[in-house]
């Protein structure tokens, strides 16, 4: 599988 | 020698936890281009923008005491999650940077 796309990982609080 | 090096200064800010949300969003981790986990967003109502000392553009430097370098995103977000989640402390201490101008 791809490389998962760390960059745009985001998380709300 | 001679040339003064830049060197960002770090703020601790308490952050009473007196609203239902922290009401903030971080971006970033370990292994993406922000290594350190970085405010985004801040929501009016939450704690976060309550406490009036963090702003979008922040860097976090450690939660509680817990560095987080070193840490991917889902290792940083479960480390807040659970710094708000728990009923030991009334409070979070945030180890933040300024942006840089």
């Amino acid at each position: 599988s791809p490389p998962k796309d760390y960059e745009d990982e985001v998380t709300f609080f | 020698t001679g040339s003064p090096v830049p060197v960002p200064t770090a703020t601790l800010v308490r952050v009473v936890k007196n609203a239902n949300t922290l009401g903030i969003a971080i971006e970033g981790g370990a292994n993406t281009r922000q290594p350190l986990p970085r405010i985004v967003t801040i929501q009016k109502g939450g704690s976060a923008h309550n406490c009036e000392q963090l702003k979008v553009g922040q860097v976090i430097l450690e939660v509680n005491g817990i560095p987080l370098r070193g840490r991917e995103h889902k290792d940083v977000a479960r480390i807040i999650a659970e710094a708000f989640k728990t009923k030991d402390k009334d409070h979070i201490d945030l180890l933040v940077t300024e942006p840089r101008i």
